[in-house]
């Protein structure tokens, strides 16, 4: 049975489909077979891999009955690394498909029929509190929250772990904090530095790991691959991604 | 009748709350009496404030029936600028509140009831093409589109514009774009260029101003104030707000 993962953040633009794509890479390449499921209507992680993700089969003709599991999970040039993308969805139908994804049972059957002879499922999230990130929360075991060194996205982390305590209470008693990971944080500049501090010393299971800022994301954003496919010079941020990826396989171990 | 401006955007942490809360002040500066209002569950707007915004009453409140529009609406120091700050709600109650903001009539009814008096409404929304942002279109007379200087904002930006077109057609025929404002540039990096040059190319309907990824920025939010409110030596970016609010308030006599 495969471990599940859903990462999550209420604020936006925090860093969660950068850290899924390259946290999956990671976790693959130490031979874990993942599988990276989409379920933001929004399409990052095939916008991301720059696959014109309009045309790309997903979840979203999944859940429609318009392909099976064979045509929807696209195997990556790495063996261990599959991706479920969001699929086909036209933009204005973004209501109804949140409605869908948090029908009861839709998505844990989704994952179930795509989660077989994979070891973790990780699943990024659109950001806020709405249906798409409750129903991840509801087939998940665990939540990694991406958390911007910035004070407003600082105000709104305990409403998220609020929201966590309340699935896990009352509709999925699996649930648990994997840990909380700063991200984009420029520790040579105050307001960055100080809400680091700040997430520091005001919540637990902060993750060691911290993911600095760095040209080297908007860089691969704008090839459309992960930084560990850059090349070159980039190991520095690539290697971070490793150290992340060991110290998340130590705490599902330990947790 | 108040001019009714939705800013909404797919992708997260594009700036759209920053935008509302400056623009909105330098709108009010030049005398135009402005309502923001936060249609945003996670309450950006009074976090911004650093009100607290757990405390604040306020659309939350009015919809349920638990507030006055005299009790949700907020006077600030300046007296040409008010707000209708998201209100109380409990994050675990986000997706039965999204589907009360987008039942038919229900924000319409909310803004109609709280415009009187004012020259302009702004609604900040969350990122996505959830329900708040369907409503907010729905009631607005246009559509101001932040997007920030990346190539995944860019790669979504044509979604939100075909959902814009739709609900024009079927929903709410007075429905316009106002614009495309570049946000976050970073004019010295490449990738960042790059995607401005693509934006100013690949779309019509770009405003002249442009703001740029400033420092000012983040100080600003770790102190819950508008950068207008900064004092000292921002005015540089301050001004630039007062340039977008003279360009906005020609558009809307234009067209
Ligand atoms: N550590 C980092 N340093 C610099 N830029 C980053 C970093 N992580 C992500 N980015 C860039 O910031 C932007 C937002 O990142 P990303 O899309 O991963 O965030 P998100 O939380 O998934 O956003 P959304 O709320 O839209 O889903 C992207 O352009 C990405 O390249
Ligand atoms: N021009 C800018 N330069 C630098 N930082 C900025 C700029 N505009 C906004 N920011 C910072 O970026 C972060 C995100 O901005 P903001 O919260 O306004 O985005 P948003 O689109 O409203 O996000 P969300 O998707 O969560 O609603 C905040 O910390 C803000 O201070
Ligand atoms: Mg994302
Ligand atoms: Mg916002």
């Amino acid at each position: 049975m495969a471990t599940k993962i859903v990462v999550a953040s209420q604020k936006g633009g925090v860093g969660k489909t950068t850290v899924c794509l390259n946290l999956a890479l990671a976790l693959a390449e130490r031979g874990k077979r993942t599988l990276l499921v989409d379920l933001d209507p929004q399409g990052g992680i095939g916008h991301s891999l720059a696959k014109g993700d309009a045309d790309l089969v997903g979840l979203a003709d999944l859940l429609a009955g318009a392909a099976t599991r064979e045509e929807a999970v696209l195997q990556t040039k790495l063996p261990a690394l599959s991706i479920l993308p969001r699929g086909r969805l036209d933009p204005c139908d973004v209501c109804e498909y949140e409605q869908t994804l948090h029908s009861p049972g839709v998505l844990e059957g989704a994952i179930a029929s795509c989660a077989t002879g994979f070891d973790l499922v990780m699943m990024d999230t659109p950001s806020g509190l709405g249906m798409p990130t409750r129903a991840g929360m509801r087939v998940a075991d665990f939540v990694l929250l991406p958390v911007q060194a910035e004070p407003l996205a600082i105000r709104t982390l305990s409403q998220i772990l609020r929201v966590m305590t309340r699935v896990a209470e009352e509709e999925n008693p699996r649930l648990r904090l994997l840990g909380i990971l700063p991200t984009m944080v420029e520790k040579q500049k105050d307001p960055s530095l100080q809400s680091l501090i700040d997430v520091w010393t005001d919540f637990a299971g902060v993750l060691e790991a911290v993911i600095p800022r760095a040209d080297v994301f908007a860089e691969a954003s704008s090839k459309g691959l992960p930084i560990g496919y850059l090349g070159g010079a980039v190991s520095q941020e690539a290697r971070r991604f490793e150290h992340l990826a060991g110290e998340i396989l130590d705490l599902l171990t330990s947790l």
